[in-house]
């Protein structure tokens, strides 16, 4: 597969997703 | 305590079995006839040394095997318990151990003790690395997910609740790469992410529904990407794709879009489904219905190896070891076989 389908990638998805999620 | 020990293991007849990538090394016998239930591999510290040994659990008794040389075994403990039967060993790094489907907790030292650590529905549990317990209990509104953090004699020192989805979940598995990031499948085709630290639950992302009821066997966060192991019990031949064992899957965890990477499926001539497995680095293991063990390499895509029954016992348990390169395999009359991978 190519990494194109998978979206906009974020070396930080894990502060970025603990910051927006509900605490 | 007993005296047991291993014989070192007829090396040439394995050879013939095994013509690759598996030299059996070492048997550990189980004179009872309880049936085999779960076996691994652990460090044990004693007096200030570090051995690696093999626990191994048969329906009633948990039993600890360390190392005469790299050949033959020594029972040192035996553990027996009387009010529930074993259904699992789960093992916490470093040093403590919690064992029988993490009900009973043991000190590891000379003055063991046997606590009950958690009862009733129990779903899913995991032992984490920095001594700690993932445990689910419940479904859907009454769902709990807890992990339970134990100090370095045993006791329990905090326990903290995770924020349950509202799925039920089915496996657990640490993030390599990620340190306080959790992932867990659930009975309707999601993965979802926790952060350990703070108990949130970061995301849910729904899988292709081909990926029903999988069970993670290991997840690692690489550039930004997740990728994640499961295996799929209710699995079916088809055409295309042979019979699957195992799917390497990748998940951007921002978008929740994922993709197929791998697909392992059973090589021409083997027939069977997935009946239980261990994924441990790049390679994957599992034991198949008809009761051959197959063994993938994550990296170059294929099977490595295949272990047909011993002794026309099929097999019916397959870890790897945690402190070498050693597969262990277990029969169901309790006998574990220790291969060279």
């Amino acid at each position: 597969c190519s990494t194109a389908d998978l979206g906009p990638i974020s070396l930080n998805w894990f502060e970025e997703l603990s910051s927006e999620a509900p605490p | 305590h007993s005296t047991e020990q291993t014989e070192p293991a007829d090396l040439p007849a394995c050879d013939r079995l095994n013509p690759g990538n598996l030299q059996l090394v070492s048997e550990l016998k189980n004179p009872s006839s309880s049936c085999s239930v779960d076996v691994s591999a652990m460090w044990w510290e004693r007096a200030g040394a570090k051995e690696p040994c093999i626990v191994t659990a048969c329906e009633d008794v948990v039993s600890l095997w360390k190392p005469l040389n790299s050949l033959q075994w020594e029972k040192v403990h035996t553990w027996h318990f009387t009010e529930c039967l074993i259904a699992r060993c789960l093992l916490l790094a470093p040093r403590i151990c919690v064992w029988c489907r993490a009900l009973l907790c043991s000190s590891g030292d000379d003055s063991e003790k046997q606590v009950l650590l958690k009862s009733g529905d129990i779903k899913a549990m995991l032992g984490l690395t920095k001594r700690r317990l993932v445990s689910s209990t419940g479904t859907l509104c009454n769902q709990q997910i807890q992990i339970m953090t134990f100090a370095d004699d045993g006791s329990s020192k905090d326990e903290q609740l995770l924020m349950p989805p509202d799925e039920t979940v089915l496996t657990f598995a640490e993030v390599r790469g990620t340190q306080e990031a959790l992932l867990g499948t659930t009975t309707v085709n999601s993965i979802v992410i926790w952060n350990l630290k703070t108990g949130q639950l970061l995301k849910k992302m729904h899988i292709d529904d081909s990926y029903q009821a999988s069970v993670c066997h290991g997840a690692c966060s690489e550039k930004g990407l997740l990728f994640v192991v499961v295996s799929q019990p209710c699995a079916k031949e088809s055409q295309a794709l042979g019979s699957p064992v195992f799917h390497l899957l990748v998940i951007n965890p921002k978008t929740a879009r994922s993709a197929g990477v791998l697909l392992c499926s059973l090589p021409q001539g083997q027939a069977g489904r997935f009946l239980e497995g261990d994924v441990k680095d790049h390679v994957a293991a599992a034991v198949l219905t008809s009761g051959t063990i197959a063994i993938w390499d994550l990296l170059l895509g294929h099977c490595t190896a295949i272990l047909p029954p011993v002794s026309e016992q099929s097999w019916s348990l397959v870890k790897w070891s945690s402190t070498d390169s050693h597969l262990l395999a277990g029969q169901k009359d309790g006998n574990i076989f220790i291969y060279r991978y």
